[in-house]
C-alpha cells in the first residue's frame, strides 16, 4: 500500500502520525465495500462505494477539462444542496463521458438508485465514474451491483480494500493512506484512497 | 482518470473543508503528470463525519495547521502514488524547482520539466541528460536567466550557472536506475518553489494505451 512505503517528510514531524494499517473506513462512522456487478471484462471489482453513518460536511474539485463526464453533474448539484453528502458511488470500467442524455440520466439513475437501497437522502449521494470514454454504461448491471452493494458495506480494513479494488483501471496497485492527530481535544483521522495510472494531468477546481 | 476520495471524524465544516481542500488539491495532485492528459472525470471528495467530538475547527482554531498538515500529507502520499503508478512507469520522478520568481512560477517550471516527453524517456533509460531540464524549464514560459541555473540528480550536481559541471558517469548511473529520481532545480532568481511528480516514459505506455479501448 502506498502508506507503508510513504514516509512523512516535509511536514510538520509532530503534527501527525501515519496509521501504518488505517484506510477510508478508520476516521469514525465510515463504512465501504465493493464487488462485480459485469462493468470490466474480468471478475475484479467494478463498483464500489464509501457511506457515512451521519451527513458528513463534504467538499469536492473536480477537472477544468470542458469536456466533463456525466457524474461530475450529478454530484455536483448534491454538493450544492446542502454541502452535505452520507455516500460516495463509484464505478470503473467505463467513465460514462460523452454518453448524451442518456449518460446523463444513468448518472441521475445511479445516484437515486443508490440513495434508496442505502436509505439515504437523494441529495446526499455523489457519483463517480473511471473508464472507457464514450460508451453506455450497462445500466442492468450497475442496477443489480447497487441493489446488493449497501449489504456489502463494512467498517473495517476489508471493506475499505473492497473499495480501493473497486475504483481501480489500468492501476496496478491500490493506493491508501491514513494518518492520525491530537486536533481539538481528540484524537481525529485522516484517511484517503485514490485511482489514476493514465490520462493522468489533473487540474483540478 | 484520477478519483480521490479523503475521510476524516474531525469536526469541520464545508466551508473550511473546500477551501483546504483546494489548497491541498494545487500542492499535490494537480501537481502530478503522467502524460500530460487531464481527463474528462477526474475528481476529489472529500467528506467529514465530525464522530470524533470535540471543538470544531476552523482555520482560526489554533489545531487548524495540524488537521490541514494531515490533509495535505494525506493528497500528497496519495498523489505521489499516482504517479508512481503511471501506466508502464518503472521509476517516480520528483522534480523540486527553488530560486523562482514565484511559488506560482516555480510550479509551472516544475511541472513542464516533469511532463517533458525526452525528460521522462532519459530517466527510464537512465540518462542522465541534463541538456533536456535546463530545455524544459526555459519552455515553460516563466521568468528565467539562462546564466544562473543550477540542475542536480539527488546528490549529483550536473549544471551550476547553466554550465555543465564534470560528475562520476557510474554514480549518476547507479542513482539513475533507483525507484526514486530526484531533479533539484535552482534557478537563483528569487524565493519561489515548488515540487511536481511524475514517472517515467516507457515502451509499456504505448503497449498499455495503444489498445486500451479495443
Amino acid at each position: 500500500s502506498a502508506s507503508s512505503a510513504s514516509s512523512a517528510q516535509g511536514h510538520p514531524a509532530a503534527a501527525f502520525t501515519v496509521v501504518e494499517d488505517g484506510s477510508v473506513t478508520t476516521p469514525a462512522g465510515f463504512r465501504a465495500g465493493g464487488l462485480h456487478c459485469g462493468l470490466k471484462k474480468t471478475d475484479r471489482h467494478d463498483l464500489g462505494a464509501i457511506l457515512c453513518e451521519v451527513p458528513a460536511a463534504a467538499a469536492a474539485v473536480y477537472t477544468t477539462n470542458k469536456v466533463q463526464a456525466a457524474p461530475l453533474q450529478a454530484t455536483r448539484e448534491s454538493l450544492a444542496a446542502g454541502g452535505r453528502l452520507r455516500a460516495m458511488l463509484v464505478n470503473s470500467g467505463n467513465a460514462n463521458a460523452c454518453t448524451g442524455k442518456q449518460g446523463l440520466a444513468d448518472a441521475y439513475e445511479m445516484r437515486a438508485a443508490f440513495a434508496a437501497a442505502a436509505g439515504v437522502p437523494l441529495e446526499q449521494v455523489a457519483v463517480a465514474s473511471t473508464g472507457v470514454i464514450g460508451e453506455a454504461l450497462k445500466m442492468d448491471r450497475v442496477r443489480s451491483g447497487i441493489a446488493q452493494l449497501p449489504a456489502r458495506l463494512k467498517a473495517g480494513a476489508e471493506g475499505a480494500d473492497d473499495f480501493c479494488q473497486a475504483i481501480l483501471t489500468t492501476d496496478l496497485v491500490k493506493k491508501s493512506v491514513c494518518v492520525s492527530l491530537q486536533a481539538g481535544g481528540r484524537t481525529v483521522h485522516v484517511a484517503g484512497a485514490a485511482k489514476g495510472s493514465g490520462m493522468i494531468h489533473p487540474n483540478m477546481a | 482518470t484520477m478519483l480521490g476520495f479523503v475521510t476524516t471524524d474531525a469536526p469541520v465544516g464545508s466551508e473550511a473543508l473546500h477551501a483546504l481542500l483546494r489548497r491541498a488539491t494545487d500542492r499535490t495532485f494537480n501537481m502530478i503528470t503522467v502524460d500530460g492528459d487531464t481527463s474528462t472525470n477526474d475528481m476529489l471528495v472529500a467528506m467529514a463525519s465530525g464522530l470524533a467530538g470535540g471543538e470544531e475547527l476552523t482555520p482560526a482554531h489554533p489545531d487548524w495547521s495540524a488537521f490541514a498538515s494531515a490533509v495535505i500529507y494525506v493528497c500528497e502520499v496519495l498523489a505521489k502514488a499516482i504517479a508512481r503508478d503511471g501506466e508502464g512507469a518503472t521509476k517516480l520522478i520528483e522534480v523540486r524547482v527553488s530560486g523562482a520568481e514565484s511559488d506560482a512560477s516555480a510550479a509551472a517550471i516544475a511541472k513542464t520539466i516533469v511532463g517533458s516527453s525526452l525528460v521522462k524517456s532519459a530517466v527510464f533509460g537512465t540518462d542522465a541528460n541534463w541538456g533536456r531540464i535546463i530545455a524544459a524549464a526555459g519552455r515553460a514560459g516563466e521568468p528565467l536567466d539562462p546564466d544562473t541555473v543550477d540542475i542536480a540528480l539527488g546528490p549529483i550536481l550536473t549544471l551550476r550557472d547553466s554550465q555543465p559541471v564534470a560528475f562520476d558517469e557510474d554514480a549518476a548511473l547507479a542513482y539513475l536506475k533507483g525507484d526514486t529520481v530526484e531533479i533539484i532545480v535552482d534557478l537563483k532568481l528569487g524565493g519561489g518553489q515548488a515540487t511536481a511528480w511524475g514517472c517515467d516514459l516507457t515502451y509499456d505506455y504505448v503497449r498499455i494505451n495503444a489498445a486500451y479501448r479495443t
